[in-house]
């Protein structure tokens, strides 16, 4: 489903040049659950970026579902991604002034679903995640782990095929950080691709692959047998 | 030090009140070094805001050095807050438009320190997080855990007296997040004192005393005599 060819990132800063990616070639099938580690800069976020068609590679390929992403104009690659992807941003990217339930329902308003049905998919994802009472709340009304998980909600309510999911837990003390690891192992059983990035191991253990980043590059592929 | 006398903190939403702290007492000594752990939306930023002087509570009383903060003015705070305390904000709180030399630098200028002193600390501060060589980039050319760091760097650079950290590791790979522990224990050796909000128990290891919140109240005081 992610195919990845020797994919580069550079950042031109003036008088030097960050190179973010430097050659990564990975692929991933669909269904799978991969977690994603590495140290602070190592290149997560900007690798996830081009996953989910945000950003696009200086050089190299990207096919998602066989198709050459990386050359697509910016129309076409915001429509693959709102029908397809779900999308947990590392600094989870709420808007300032609207309240949880809007939040959630902003890829349906997307997606042309109607108002009543766009209200109910939005309560239910936000009950799933333990926010049912917190719908009205505003992001500088909501705790640092439920702002997150407005965002987790808002990155399901599409049921998406793949779900790309920068620190999801993050914010999130233990107890709730597995319910919220219960919630994508369900979504993975039922056939949904899932690339998380995590700094935890015990976060990274529900998936059943690690890729390890390290200055821009891939330097393990972790499938050990009792993931 | 810090003196916290059975605080409240009352939200009114219209027609529900969201009871955040519900009658909190705690008392922390200069030089101490303490942890605070409990699950997502218990209340601790609502405490560490009330700590630091950026809040007051509905009810109950906050004495810090002795002083009944509680009660005073906005700006008395203020004054307080810039030369005592350095805060590192569970979302960063950064500047959008604002290099990483000048956000670290912005403290310090409150301070009025003159512009050749200010850049020269601001600079081994960021040394120090290990992004001396970031000096010049905005926050959206930063990582995540860059950006955490910029923050931790911006509320070390006036040396205060206390550091009040809200999940000081949270977007931080675990060798990061261990040489900012180091750094914090070296302060705290040289007596400033630290209460840090974190859900991970091995950074919690790092500190002496554990107090446990869940739902508004303080549930448990842990000094274990291993820490
Ligand atoms: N301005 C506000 N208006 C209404 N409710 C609020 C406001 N700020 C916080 N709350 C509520 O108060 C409770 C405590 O919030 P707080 O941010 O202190 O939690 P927390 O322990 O820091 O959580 P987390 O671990 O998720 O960061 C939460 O239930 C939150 O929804
Ligand atoms: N727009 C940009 N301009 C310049 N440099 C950038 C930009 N965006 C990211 N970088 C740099 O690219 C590198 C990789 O950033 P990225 O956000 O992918 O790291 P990360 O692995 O997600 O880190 P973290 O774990 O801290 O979130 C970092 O060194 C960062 O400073
Ligand atoms: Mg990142
Ligand atoms: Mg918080």
């Amino acid at each position: 489903m992610i195919d990845l060819q020797d994919v580069t990132k550079r950042y031109e800063m003036g008088t030097q040049t960050v190179h973010a990616l430097r050659g990564l070639t990975a692929h991933i099938d669909t269904g799978e659950f991969v977690a994603i580690m590495g140290p602070s800069g190592s290149g997560k976020s900007t690798l996830m970026n081009i996953i989910g068609c945000l950003d696009r590679p200086t050089t190299g390929r990207y096919l998602l579902d066989g198709t050459d992403v990386s050359t697509m104009r910016g129309d076409a690659q915001a429509a693959i991604r709102n029908r397809h992807v779900g999308f947990v941003f590392q600094r989870f990217n709420l808007l300032a002034r609207t309240d949880a339930r809007h939040q959630v329902e902003l890829p349906l308003v997307y997606s042309g679903v109607a108002a009543r049905e766009r209200r109910q998919l939005a309560l239910e994802a936000l009950k799933a995640v333990g926010l049912g009472d917190r719908a009205d709340h505003k992001p500088d009304e909501l705790s640092g782990g439920q702002q997150q998980r407005v965002a987790i909600a808002r990155a399901l309510v599409t049921s998406p095929s793949l779900i790309l999911a920068d620190e999801p837990t993050g914010a999130l003390d233990t107890t709730t950080g597995a319910e919220i690891m219960g919630i994508f192992e369900r979504l993975n059983a039922a056939g949904i691709t899932i690339v998380m990035v995590t700094h935890e191991p015990e976060v990274a253990a529900h998936a059943q692959r690690v890729l390890h980043i390290r200055d821009g590059l891939l330097v393990a592929d972790d499938s050990s047998p009792e993931r």
